[in-house]
């Protein structure tokens, strides 16, 4: 499934 | 955010200043590889566009910038201010065996097929296999600097707490970056031949050689 709202790590 | 992830990334900022300052201090980068510091400064960029786009905190904005910034000067480093030291006669690896591929796999699995995604996609994968220009001189040369085996062994530790940051956010979080994880256990695979090494030699005194 797509991560939500972005992607947070670096 | 977790133990693991603030300590990973500590640690790969902690290998890039450990790079720049055994150039800085030796006024010399000979024995790394520029290539692959090229191929990261390609990750960093190509990942952290959504810098433009895209708020998610305070600490991952400043350490983007971080990241990018101490890319590029490595870079600039390399290939300006100390390009006479540069070893380029051994950093031969061919880029193009690593650039196409990369290529045609972040357009095939994808999470979205957007501009943006995809030179994420890119980044992720590409960063999996940055190191392989290095690990190659390694190899080529038969030998590495100490400070050199530093520095790789805090950038394979970052990749190490990595994946100890996934486990860790798949039981507390239901988190599951598929594209991300399978890139991260091939990318920390390519440093368990190394992490041999730098424990049998390196930390006990030894220069790391090969035979």
């Amino acid at each position: 499934q797509e991560p939500k709202e972005g992607h947070d790590e670096l | 955010m977790n133990v693991f992830r603030i300590l990973g990334d500590v640690s790969h900022l902690l290998a890039m200043i450990i790079l720049l300052l055994k150039i800085w201090r030796s006024k010399s980068c000979a024995g790394i590889s520029g290539k692959s510091q090229i191929l990261f400064a390609l990750v960093f960029t190509t990942r952290y566009l959504d810098l433009l786009t895209n708020f998610i905190s305070i600490y991952n904005t400043v350490m983007k910038i971080i990241f990018l910034a101490c890319s590029y000067t490595t870079v600039y480093m390399i290939y300006g201010k100390y390009r006479n030291t540069f070893d380029s006669e051994n950093d031969s690896f061919r880029l193009e065996f690593l650039l196409v591929p990369v290529t045609g796999l972040s357009f095939l699995e994808n999470y979205n097929f957007t501009p943006l995604e995809i030179l994420w996609t890119f980044s992720i994968y590409l960063e999996s296999v940055a190191i392989l220009p290095q690990l190659f001189m390694i190899s080529k040369t038969g030998e590495a600097e100490t400070i050199t085996t530093h520095y790789l062994f805090f950038l394979g530790l970052y990749r190490t707490l990595y994946l100890a940051n996934w486990i860790w956010r798949y039981h507390t979080e239901s988190f599951y970056d598929q594209i991300a994880v399978v890139s991260g256990v091939v990318q920390t695979i390519f440093y368990c031949d190394f992490f041999y090494l730098y424990v049998t030699k390196v930390l006990k005194g030894k220069k790391l050689s090969l035979p």
